[in-house]
């Protein structure tokens, strides 16, 4: 039995571009994540930025949030299967990948913490 | 075929208690984890501090190490298998445990980047 990104799908943590690094520390520690995905106000994808990206800009001192968005983002589609994004991630050496749609709108958010829970059941 | 902790387990980031906030956000940056296990000067496991501990601080202005420390925390043995180590990260809300051996020692680290590559293979 195949599990698909669908299953695992979960409501993405969002921020805009023009927030302050501040108010987006506070949203990860609000909603328990590492990863919040960047949107425009049509909810398209437009980045992607972590507790390891506010970490980079501790340890690097970046003042501005649209210094430490990472644009080029990983993503993947509801109708995917599980091992295919278990691979893309372990690629690229990333810990989540957006679920968007043809229009790159966000749909939601899957990270390796969600594919690890499968060796739980 | 049951794949057990000391298949997965690789070596932990470590810190002391007394470095600075700056110097643990490097290590974190440059050895690209998210986890920094806290040790003694016998490699004896003190606490744990993360990414998201230093964006918590970033969040709340915490200004020393010490502060930020996380001192009770969840670890797991070599003898382990995957799906314990998997349930009690679940149960737990986090993303790494600590390896440790009968003296508390530090061995090593498993995350859920670790598990969820299993999926990919
Ligand atoms: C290379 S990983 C290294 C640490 C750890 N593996 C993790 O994923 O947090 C950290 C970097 O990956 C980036 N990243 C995370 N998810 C991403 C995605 N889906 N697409 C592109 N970059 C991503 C983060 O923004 C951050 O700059
Ligand atoms: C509750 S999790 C929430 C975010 C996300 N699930 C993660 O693991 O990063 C973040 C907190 O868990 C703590 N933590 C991570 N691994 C831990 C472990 N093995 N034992 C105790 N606390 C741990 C971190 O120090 C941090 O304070």
């Amino acid at each position: 039995e195949i599990t698909f990104v669908n299953s695992l799908v979960h409501t993405a943590a969002t921020c805009t571009e023009n927030e302050e690094i501040s108010a987006v520390a506070q949203r990860i520690i609000e909603r328990s994540v590492n990863h919040i995905v960047v949107v425009d106000d049509q909810g398209k994808l437009m980045g992607i930025v972590t507790s390891w990206d506010i970490t980079r800009a501790v340890a690097n001192g970046k003042p501005k949030l649209k210094d430490i968005i990472i644009r080029k983002v990983v993503t993947t589609t509801p109708d995917k299967p599980i091992d295919e994004v278990a691979r893309k991630m372990a690629q690229h050496h990333i810990s989540a990948l957006p679920v968007i749609d043809h229009d790159r709108k966000v749909l939601g958010i899957i990270t390796s913490e969600d594919v690890s829970k499968l060796f739980g059941r």
